[in-house]
């Protein structure tokens, strides 16, 4: 699975709960009947085409800088 | 357009708004006066008035919470998640929520409550992040800066919601340039450290010869105190400084910082004539350290290793770079060349034989 390849557990992490929080990561995963890799791999890319960056699917550096940087937290619609 | 899911939208144009308490980086007067310039942004654009109240709660609730506040959606301390806002709807809906844990300014120190705020409110109003990074609606924290302006992006996504504004006079919004826009003009163009930056607006398109397509971003993410829309810029390599123009102002700048004592004005700092009130173009030969500064249709010459103007100047641009007729509106050097813009079009003037050996569009050197 691409986000192992730098073998940065705490990477893994970071985008884990980035995802988790900003593109409804826990929620899909319930809801869809996919693995995690495949759910993880296609919010990483809807990430990176809204940040404009390179849409690989892995956590590369860019990405987890992208996902360092302050900003704003939009609480999803369901109660 | 991207709107929230389901595209909620408030149905009356008059709303109210309450603020339960406050942070306690800013006077009260502050937080009120930021948030009610967050609603102009806003209400400048659209049909919608906005209204505070006191004796109730307003449609609009914002509030100041730390850590888990029971929404479901805690803050997490200082920096990264910054504030969040619920879609239009009753109780919850439109709230604005910060995190107390912030330091709240209210100039261009992290994090200015004025900016926050206004993107804050665009979700209150039914929009979700925007793709666009030159965006307020864009979802990081850029950079804050006086000369603030809604993005046309902005304006087009709350204007399909609630209408155009009223006012006879329609407000425009400043817009993201694209590399590949083959009308694209620039500002300025210079050299850094073996890059070529371009710079528009509020924005630098960065090429580098390792990276396959143009950067895009904010000239505020590199360097905070410069202005947007500079007039000129060129490297003085041999001390490893950019300097940037606008107005009667040079900034000189290493790596990413502003060097102490700047921005200076141009008279006191290269010499020039007091009529010259800005400078439209810039370049340092490597080689001979003599510095083009090009105005209208002439151009002066100012020595880097003196530190002073060369005598005989202004000259006529034309009379000696043969070939470049109109006015400079940016130019750099790379190898043997100055590359002058002018609008959409370069000239590739070749020093060796002193003429123009080739004539484009600016955006060839973007990967298009």
């Amino acid at each position: 699975f691409p986000v192992f390849q730098d073998g940065l557990r705490q990477n893994v992490e970071t985008a884990w709960k980035y995802l988790e929080k900003y593109y409804n990561l826990g929620k899909d995963l319930q809801a869809k009947n996919v693995t995690s890799k495949e759910v993880m791999a296609e919010k990483l890319r809807q990430m990176q085409q809204l940040f404009g960056l390179k849409v690989t699917g892995n956590s590369d550096p860019e990405t987890l800088r992208a996902m360092s940087k302050p900003r704003c937290g939009v609480p999803d619609v369901a109660p | 357009y991207a709107i929230t899911y389901n595209n909620p939208r408030w149905t009356k144009t008059h709303l109210t708004y309450s603020i339960l308490n406050y942070t306690p980086y800013l006077p009260r007067a502050v937080v009120e006066n930021a948030i009610e310039r967050a609603f102009k942004v806003w209400s400048d654009v659209t049909p919608l008035t906005f209204e505070r109240v006191f004796e109730e709660e307003g449609d609009i609730v914002f509030s100041f919470h730390r850590g888990d506040h029971g929404d479901n959606n805690p803050f997490d301390g200082p920096n990264y998640g910054l504030a969040h806002t619920f879609p239009p709807g009753p109780r919850l809906g439109g709230d604005v929520h910060y995190d107390l844990d912030e330091t709240w300014t209210d100039n261009s120190e992290n994090f200015n409550l004025f900016y926050v705020t206004a993107h804050e409110l665009g979700h209150s109003l039914g929009l979700t992040h925007s793709r666009d990074i030159g965006a307020l609606m864009f979802p990081s924290y850029t950079w804050y800066t006086e000369d603030f302006v809604l993005n046309q992006d902005d304006i087009n996504r709350i204007q399909a919601l609630y209408g155009p504004s009223p006012n006879p006079i329609q407000p425009t919004g400043a817009t993201t340039p694209h590399p590949c826009d083959s009308h694209l003009t620039f500002d300025a163009i210079t050299t850094f450290r073996g890059e070529v930056m371009f710079f528009k607006g509020r924005f630098y398109i960065r090429v580098n010869n390792f990276m396959p397509e143009a950067e895009l971003n904010l000239i505020g993410i590199l360097w905070p105190n410069l202005p947007g829309k500079l007039d000129a810029a060129y490297e003085v390599s041999m001390i490893d400084q950019v300097r940037y123009f606008k107005g009667n102002k040079v900034w000189a700048v290493r790596e990413q910082s502003v060097l102490r004592g700047f921005p200076r004005d141009i008279h006191s700092f290269f010499g020039f004539p007091s009529n010259v009130t800005h400078i439209d173009a810039a370049v340092s030969e490597e080689e001979t350290g003599k510095t083009y500064f090009f105005v209208d249709h002439m151009y002066w010459r100012y020595d880097e290793n003196t530190r002073s103007m060369d005598s005989g100047y202004p000259r006529l641009t034309a009379e000696d770079f043969p070939g470049i007729n109109d006015k400079v509106d940016d130019v750099f050097q790379k190898g043997e060349n100055f590359y002058f813009f002018h609008q959409s079009v370069q000239h590739r003037f070749n020093l060796r034989i002193r003429r123009v050996d080739d004539s484009r569009d600016s955006s060839t050197w973007f990967n298009c």
